[in-house]
């Protein structure tokens, strides 16, 4: 089991250092590591991420979006090593800028190959970077309808 | 494998009954603030066997069932079905479509489906080991699970890890 | 001691039913309610919310949108019995759709006589509705600079 | 009464001496992911008086001592001036304009400035006693306790109640 965990480790580390060079551009580094190796099977672990020119930081001084992508290469390196056949991100990209949401829908394309992605976003670029949108309204109080499909990316459907 | 249809009848919002049909690739859900958005990811949470009310923003897990509105009465039960493609045979059955289900009733009692038959939670639990899609994994996340991936309870991060493992 | 806390209490229920209104259009109530109202200084403070047509309900159940508009209506009803000289809001319009910035921007609009905002966020919707607007950027990376303050909505600046 | 300056140099990612003019009205701050905007709202929070370090996203308080880049070296000392204008005389002194201000050493060593004046933490809260503006005050909110401000625990928002009484 501990043999097991530790190639799974090695591989997310790995996949982990190259995505977050994706998100964040080059110059930035970022690892995972375990607090105590010799004890695979128990050390917490952790994560240090160094954006571009910046100083290696821990988590809780990176800003709300380095947060979260940062984040988002953690979890999508897992999903390398055990691909999950659906993801479902809800307003995962609300504290992003548009440069980051350009690299996070880049991110997702990526990965559309093996996985189906369902985003439930408020943003409008977000939107025009899907295949497909769904719109979801109340005409009744109380109770919920789905609108309608564009495959078009025809944006009034929700204005 | 890809998640192809989604019906939802009498869970949360959704007092009439409502099926999305989805493809693989890319897709947005989008509406107004409060219009059902996350009630569907929770509906989905919930038919792959989500016990915990409290994932499903409720206090007890009767509330999931539609309550009434100014104009509407209150559901006895609360429906879900989910069908899977199951195309490159990961789910261990040799159905090409597989249809799983739930449901709710006030008296509290619940049943699983699976392909229209009755069936036991072990039975969807057992048939997504491994897959990657149980209730435990890691494919349904909100904002606020980013701040717990990165939180300083290193517990939550070590459970990620060795879900993959 | 409680019974100042008492007439409070009083005025920031009556201001919470109203702001209430306010945000969340005709048909929505609120309350404010003292869990144990012989306690006046211990009694903790429920919240239920009731959007539009919707059954009264508990605030777990609110959706991201309802429940920061409802955060939004308690915090200014209690600015409203003590007024604070200013507000610093970070990106807490984050979760609102369109409509509702509209609101909260009229909210906030209908305070700025007696209390100064200064709001950060990434909405070009909030950003339209402000008097000024300041850009932060790192043109030499890791270095915070002021980029310059637009009057005019010019909203190239932050592209 | 309002901000009309704030100054800060040295505090996170301001190595170099930045100087902002508030105006009353609605004021927006824009910028990327990681700019340093929540950094000036950082600033306000301390020196205000703030003395968690935790609401300053640090671990310790001499993490909000600008520690570098690849290009610069850390400096040794934070400083964050705010004036603020007393024109409806709300604050309890006969200045029209009152300018508070905060250092940090990396010796450990802090100061507090009251018009150019070295004075206790204390002269600084009880220049803010109820008017609102306090550390303890609610004047600066981010999304994360608008949860805070709902959460089940009741007791956060009996402080928010008592606080104005
Ligand atoms: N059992 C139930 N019966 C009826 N309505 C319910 C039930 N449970 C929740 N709701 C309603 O569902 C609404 C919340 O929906 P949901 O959280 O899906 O909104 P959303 O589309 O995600 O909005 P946002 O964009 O603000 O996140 C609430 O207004 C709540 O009243
Ligand atoms: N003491 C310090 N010295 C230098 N840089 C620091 C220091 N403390 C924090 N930082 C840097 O400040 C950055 C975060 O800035 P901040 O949180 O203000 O971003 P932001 O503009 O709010 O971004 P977002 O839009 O993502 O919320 C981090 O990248 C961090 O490296
Ligand atoms: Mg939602
Ligand atoms: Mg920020």
């Amino acid at each position: 089991a501990s043999k097991r965990f530790g190639t799974t480790f090695a591989a997310i580390q790995n996949n982990f250092s190259k995505l977050f060079v994706e998100l964040f551009g080059e110059g930035a580094t970022a690892e995972i590591v375990l607090e105590d190796p010799d004890d695979l099977l128990e050390s917490p672990i952790e994560v240090l991420a160094k954006p571009s020119g910046k100083k290696p930081c821990i988590l809780t001084q990176l800003s709300g979006g380095e947060k979260t992508l940062t984040a988002i290469a953690l979890l999508f390196s897992i999903y390398l090593v055990k691909p999950s056949p659906f993801c479902i991100l809800d307003e995962v990209d609300a504290p992003l800028d548009d440069a980051n949401i350009d690299r996070f829908m880049n991110l997702i394309r990526s990965f559309s190959d093996s996985t189906q992605f369902v985003l439930v976003t408020h943003n409008k670029r977000t939107m025009e970077a899907a295949d497909r949108m769904y719109g979801i309204t109340m005409p009744e109080q109380g109770v919920s309808r789905l609108v309608g499909v564009s495959f078009d990316h025809d944006l009034q459907l929700i204005a | 494998m890809y998640l192809s249809r989604l019906e939802i009848h009498g869970f949360k919002s959704f007092a009439d009954r409502m099926v999305v049909d989805f493809s693989p690739g890319v897709t947005v859900i989008v509406g107004p603030n409060g219009c059902g958005k996350s009630n569907i990811v929770d509906a989905v949470r919930w038919v792959i066997g989500e016990q915990r009310a409290r994932i499903l923003r409720s206090e007890k897990m009767d509330n999931i069932i539609f309550n009434g509105t100014s104009n509407r009465r209150s559901l006895g039960m609360s429906e879900v079905l989910l069908t899977i493609e199951n195309t490159r045979g990961v789910l261990p059955t040799e159905y090409e479509e597989v249809t799983i289900g739930r449901r709710l009733f006030r008296s509290g009692e619940s049943e699983y489906l699976l392909n229209g038959i009755q069936c036991r939670l072990k039975d969807i639990t057992d048939l997504f080991m491994d897959t990657g899609m149980g209730a435990g994994a890691y494919s349904v996340i909100e904002l606020k699970m980013i701040e717990d991936i990165l939180s300083d309870s290193t517990q939550d991060r070590r459970h990620m890890f060795e879900e993959a493992a």
